[in-house]
Protein backbone atom coordinates (compact mmCIF):
# COMPACT_ATOMS: atom_id res chain seq x y z
CA UNK A 1 0.00 0.00 0.00
CA UNK A 2 0.86 3.10 0.68
CA UNK A 3 2.03 4.78 -3.60
CA UNK A 4 -0.84 4.38 -5.71
CA UNK A 5 -2.10 0.48 -4.13
CA UNK A 6 -3.47 -1.61 -6.98
CA UNK A 7 -7.07 -0.82 -6.83
CA UNK A 8 -8.25 -4.55 -7.71
CA UNK A 9 -11.67 -3.79 -5.81
CA UNK A 10 -14.40 -2.18 -7.16
CA UNK B 1 -10.83 -12.46 -3.67
CA UNK B 2 -12.58 -14.07 -0.43
CA UNK B 3 -15.98 -14.70 0.21
CA UNK B 4 -17.30 -11.51 2.14
CA UNK B 5 -15.92 -9.22 -0.75
CA UNK B 6 -18.19 -11.78 -3.89
CA UNK B 7 -20.87 -11.70 -1.78
CA UNK B 8 -20.20 -7.61 -1.46
CA UNK B 9 -20.14 -7.68 -5.02
CA UNK B 10 -23.02 -10.00 -5.62
CA UNK B 11 -25.20 -7.46 -3.67
CA UNK B 12 -23.83 -4.46 -5.25
CA UNK B 13 -25.14 -6.67 -8.47
CA UNK B 14 -28.29 -7.32 -6.99
CA UNK B 15 -28.92 -3.98 -5.66
CA UNK B 16 -29.02 -2.87 -9.28
CA UNK B 17 -31.02 -5.07 -10.86
CA UNK B 18 -34.12 -4.92 -8.24
CA UNK B 19 -33.81 -0.76 -8.89
CA UNK B 20 -34.20 -1.70 -12.29
CA UNK B 21 -36.83 -4.22 -11.73
CA UNK B 22 -38.54 -1.71 -9.71
CA UNK B 23 -38.69 1.13 -12.51
CA UNK B 24 -39.30 -1.44 -15.37
CA UNK B 25 -42.26 -3.31 -13.22
CA UNK B 26 -44.14 0.15 -11.61
CA UNK B 27 -43.06 1.88 -14.78
CA UNK B 28 -42.20 4.48 -12.21
CA UNK B 29 -39.08 6.38 -10.58
CA UNK B 30 -41.02 7.02 -7.71
CA UNK B 31 -39.18 7.45 -4.56
CA UNK B 32 -35.53 7.06 -6.24
CA UNK B 33 -33.54 10.04 -5.87
CA UNK B 34 -32.00 11.21 -9.25
CA UNK B 35 -29.32 13.10 -7.68
CA UNK B 36 -27.90 9.90 -6.18
CA UNK B 37 -28.24 7.86 -9.56
CA UNK B 38 -26.36 10.77 -11.13
CA UNK B 39 -24.14 10.63 -8.48
CA UNK B 40 -23.24 7.12 -9.08
CA UNK B 41 -22.29 7.31 -12.97
CA UNK B 42 -19.61 10.21 -11.71
CA UNK B 43 -18.66 7.77 -9.11
CA UNK B 44 -18.41 4.87 -12.04
CA UNK B 45 -16.86 7.07 -14.63
CA UNK B 46 -14.20 8.42 -12.60
CA UNK B 47 -12.73 5.54 -10.71
CA UNK B 48 -13.12 2.81 -13.45
CA UNK B 49 -10.93 5.08 -15.99
CA UNK B 50 -8.14 2.13 -15.05
CA UNK B 51 -10.22 0.73 -17.46
CA UNK B 52 -8.53 2.35 -20.32
CA UNK B 53 -5.67 3.77 -18.54
CA UNK B 54 -4.58 1.13 -15.90
CA UNK B 55 -3.42 -2.46 -15.58
CA UNK B 56 -5.92 -5.24 -16.43
CA UNK B 57 -6.89 -6.92 -13.14
CA UNK B 58 -9.31 -9.65 -14.08
CA UNK B 59 -12.36 -10.93 -16.36
CA UNK B 60 -14.54 -10.06 -13.85
CA UNK B 61 -12.70 -7.02 -12.87
CA UNK B 62 -13.72 -5.88 -16.32
CA UNK B 63 -16.92 -7.19 -16.72
CA UNK B 64 -17.98 -5.56 -13.48
CA UNK B 65 -17.19 -2.63 -13.92
CA UNK B 66 -18.05 -1.83 -17.30
CA UNK B 67 -22.01 -3.57 -15.71
CA UNK B 68 -21.68 -0.30 -13.23
CA UNK B 69 -21.38 2.21 -15.92
CA UNK B 70 -23.77 0.70 -18.19
CA UNK B 71 -26.17 0.26 -15.77
CA UNK B 72 -26.02 3.50 -13.86
CA UNK B 73 -26.40 5.58 -17.35
CA UNK B 74 -29.32 3.21 -18.30
CA UNK B 75 -30.83 3.80 -14.77
CA UNK B 76 -30.16 7.61 -15.56
CA UNK B 77 -32.10 7.12 -18.90
CA UNK B 78 -34.72 5.60 -17.73
CA UNK B 79 -35.25 8.25 -14.95
CA UNK B 80 -34.79 11.39 -17.08
CA UNK B 81 -36.49 10.30 -20.74
CA UNK B 82 -38.32 6.95 -20.10
CA UNK B 83 -40.34 7.60 -17.16
CA UNK B 84 -39.30 11.08 -16.72
CA UNK B 85 -43.08 12.30 -15.18
CA UNK B 86 -42.76 10.10 -12.66
CA UNK B 87 -39.42 11.58 -11.14
CA UNK B 88 -40.65 14.88 -8.72
CA UNK B 89 -37.59 16.80 -8.70
CA UNK B 90 -39.39 18.86 -5.72
CA UNK B 91 -38.69 16.12 -3.48
CA UNK B 92 -35.31 15.35 -4.31
CA UNK B 93 -33.54 18.47 -3.01
CA UNK B 94 -30.51 17.86 -1.26
CA UNK B 95 -27.97 19.98 -2.68
CA UNK B 96 -25.30 17.92 -4.30
CA UNK B 97 -22.57 20.73 -4.63
CA UNK B 98 -22.02 19.71 -0.93
CA UNK B 99 -20.89 16.05 -1.84
CA UNK B 100 -18.89 16.97 -4.89
CA UNK B 101 -17.04 19.88 -3.61
CA UNK B 102 -15.86 18.46 -0.12
CA UNK B 103 -14.85 15.06 -1.90
CA UNK B 104 -12.96 17.06 -4.29
CA UNK B 105 -10.95 18.90 -1.66
CA UNK B 106 -10.12 15.72 -0.09
CA UNK B 107 -9.14 14.36 -3.19
CA UNK B 108 -6.49 16.38 -3.75
CA UNK B 109 -5.08 16.66 -0.12
CA UNK B 110 -5.64 12.60 0.83
CA UNK B 111 -4.47 10.43 -2.40
CA UNK B 112 -1.92 7.91 -3.16
CA UNK B 113 -0.16 9.81 -5.46
CA UNK B 114 -0.51 13.36 -7.22
CA UNK B 115 -1.63 11.91 -10.75
CA UNK B 116 -4.78 12.72 -12.20
CA UNK B 117 -5.82 9.04 -12.33
CA UNK B 118 -5.13 8.32 -8.61
CA UNK B 119 -7.02 12.04 -7.69
CA UNK B 120 -9.87 10.52 -9.42
CA UNK B 121 -10.19 7.83 -7.98
CA UNK B 122 -9.46 9.41 -4.31
CA UNK B 123 -12.55 11.34 -5.02
CA UNK B 124 -15.08 8.50 -6.52
CA UNK B 125 -14.03 6.69 -3.08
CA UNK B 126 -15.24 9.90 -1.34
CA UNK B 127 -17.75 10.50 -3.09
CA UNK B 128 -19.31 6.88 -3.21
CA UNK B 129 -19.46 7.19 0.62
CA UNK B 130 -21.77 10.04 0.71
CA UNK B 131 -23.84 10.00 -2.95
CA UNK B 132 -26.48 7.90 -0.91
CA UNK B 133 -27.27 11.00 0.96
CA UNK B 134 -30.12 12.38 -1.25
CA UNK B 135 -31.69 9.18 -1.13
CA UNK B 136 -31.96 9.25 2.26
CA UNK B 137 -32.73 12.65 2.58
CA UNK B 138 -35.51 11.65 0.75
CA UNK B 139 -36.78 9.06 2.26
CA UNK B 140 -36.65 11.00 5.28
CA UNK B 141 -38.52 14.09 3.92
CA UNK B 142 -41.21 11.75 2.91
CA UNK B 143 -41.25 9.20 5.28
CA UNK B 144 -42.33 5.96 3.52
CA UNK B 145 -40.76 3.62 0.69
CA UNK B 146 -42.28 1.77 -1.21
CA UNK B 147 -40.98 -2.20 -0.01
CA UNK B 148 -39.10 -2.89 -3.36
CA UNK B 149 -36.81 0.49 -2.73
CA UNK B 150 -35.89 -0.71 0.82
CA UNK B 151 -34.79 -3.68 -1.04
CA UNK B 152 -32.94 -2.29 -2.67
CA UNK B 153 -31.22 -0.10 -0.53
CA UNK B 154 -30.51 -3.01 2.07
CA UNK B 155 -28.66 -4.83 -0.98
CA UNK B 156 -26.67 -1.56 -1.26
CA UNK B 157 -25.99 -0.99 2.34
CA UNK B 158 -25.55 -4.72 2.45
CA UNK B 159 -22.45 -4.33 -0.31
CA UNK B 160 -20.60 -1.55 1.83
CA UNK B 161 -21.03 -3.91 4.93
CA UNK B 162 -19.56 -6.65 3.59
CA UNK B 163 -16.32 -4.84 1.96
CA UNK B 164 -15.47 -4.27 5.81
CA UNK B 165 -14.87 -8.18 7.30
CA UNK B 166 -13.28 -8.71 4.05
CA UNK B 167 -10.69 -5.91 4.43
CA UNK B 168 -10.26 -7.62 7.82
CA UNK B 169 -9.99 -10.94 5.83
CA UNK B 170 -6.86 -9.05 3.63
CA UNK B 171 -5.53 -7.55 6.29
CA UNK B 172 -5.09 -11.01 7.92
CA UNK B 173 -4.32 -12.94 4.96
CA UNK B 174 -2.23 -10.53 2.50
CA UNK B 175 -1.23 -7.68 5.11
CA UNK B 176 -3.02 -5.19 2.93
CA UNK B 177 -4.78 -2.10 3.78
CA UNK B 178 -5.97 0.67 1.95
CA UNK B 179 -6.83 3.44 4.26
CA UNK B 180 -8.88 5.60 2.04
CA UNK B 181 -11.30 2.76 0.67
CA UNK B 182 -11.86 1.73 4.32
CA UNK B 183 -12.47 5.04 6.31
CA UNK B 184 -14.79 6.05 3.46
CA UNK B 185 -16.27 2.53 3.41
CA UNK B 186 -16.90 2.80 7.70
CA UNK B 187 -18.17 6.08 7.01
CA UNK B 188 -20.42 5.02 3.92
CA UNK B 189 -22.01 1.96 6.19
CA UNK B 190 -22.47 4.23 9.02
CA UNK B 191 -24.92 6.14 7.15
CA UNK B 192 -26.98 3.07 6.19
CA UNK B 193 -27.65 2.20 10.14
CA UNK B 194 -30.57 4.38 11.12
CA UNK B 195 -32.17 3.07 7.40
CA UNK B 196 -31.35 -0.64 8.20
CA UNK B 197 -32.57 -0.32 11.55
CA UNK B 198 -35.91 0.94 10.28
CA UNK B 199 -36.06 -2.34 7.82
CA UNK B 200 -34.94 -4.99 10.09
CA UNK B 201 -37.56 -3.68 12.49
CA UNK B 202 -40.51 -3.17 9.88
CA UNK B 203 -40.11 -4.43 6.52
CA UNK B 204 -38.35 -7.25 7.03
CA UNK B 205 -41.73 -8.30 9.57
CA UNK B 206 -43.76 -8.04 6.99
CA UNK B 207 -44.93 -4.08 7.51
CA UNK B 208 -44.43 -1.38 5.43
CA UNK B 209 -41.14 1.33 5.47
CA UNK B 210 -42.65 4.02 7.51
CA UNK B 211 -40.35 6.97 9.75
CA UNK B 212 -42.01 7.73 12.65
CA UNK B 213 -43.79 11.56 12.55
Amino acid sequence: EGAAATHDEL
Amino acid sequence: MNVFRLLGDLSHLASILILLHKIQTTRSCRGISFKTQALYVVVFLTRYLDLFLGDWVSLYNTAMKLFFIGSSCYILYLMKLRFRPTHDPAIDTFRVEYLVGPSLILALIFNYKYTLVEILWAFSIYLEAVAIMPQLFMLQRTGEAETITTHYLAALGAYRGLYIPNWIYRYFSDGTVDPIAVIAGLVQTGLYLDFFYVYFTRVLQGQKFELPA
